[in-house]
């Protein structure tokens, strides 16, 4: 998945 | 990961620790809205969707826990616990926190940044969480003393934001293509409607005087 998919914050 | 952000995660853990010790130990809810704490239960359950799906890191997951597990009890105990639940106000917090979810949710399906259930879901919980302060501040508008310990929970929730903002920024200038307007402007907006607490509450800090919000 491209890093800005991911949701990395909560 | 970076201070501003790790700063934000525990000043946004120390608010939930202070509402759970006030609650938990003097069994009260004095001050307290329950509408502000279903809001973000509610919140926490549409961002978190991902928690056994995408594992980004321990840390992550554990806070993700940590903020799920405490919303939805500290829920339960104002709802349901035959001690705090006395101590709840119904008729004090009456803010229409229904009219608040619709509006995020339409402006989550036609804002985010991919049109799946879990990506409109996301930004419905930022969207939400940014006006779910709303209910505890009209609230706190309503009580004549505000105690030591919801104040502070008021204050560290809307301190965590303002971290996450210098968080946001480090990350721009850090990041290649780190861009999430949706999560900055949304941030922004949840911060200054904390502006005039933050004011009123450094000034009773200040002056060393109660916290009290002008009606």
């Amino acid at each position: 998945k491209e890093e800005n998919e991911v949701h990395d914050e909560l | 990961m970076n201070i501003f952000r790790l700063a934000g995660d525990m000043t946004h853990l120390a608010s939930v620790l202070v509402l759970l010790l006030k609650i938990h130990t003097i069994k009260s809810c004095a001050g307290i809205s329950l509408k502000t704490q279903e809001l973000y239960a509610l919140v926490f359950a549409t961002r978190y969707l991902d928690i056994f799906t995408d594992f980004i890191s321990l840390y992550n997951t554990t806070m993700k826990l940590i903020f799920l597990g405490s919303s939805f009890s500290i829920v339960w105990y104002i709802r349901n616990h035959k001690i705090v639940s006395r101590s709840y106000d119904k008729s004090q917090d009456t803010f229409r926190h229904y009219f608040l979810i619709i509006p995020c949710l339409l402006l989550a399906l036609l804002v985010n940044e991919k049109f799946t259930f879990k990506e409109v879901m996301w930004a419905f919980s930022i969207y939400l969480e940014a006006v779910a302060i709303l209910p505890q501040l009209v609230l706190l508008q309503r009580t004549r003393n505000i105690d030591n310990l919801t104040g502070q929970y008021v204050f560290l929730l809307g301190a965590y934001r303002a971290l996450y903002i210098l968080n946001w920024i480090y990350r721009y200038f850090t990041e290649t293509h780190y861009v999430h307007w949706i999560t900055w402007v949304s941030g922004l907006v949840q911060t200054l409607l904390y502006a005039d607490f933050f004011y009123y509450y450094f000034e009773s800090w200040k002056n060393n005087k109660k916290l009290q919000l002008p009606a």
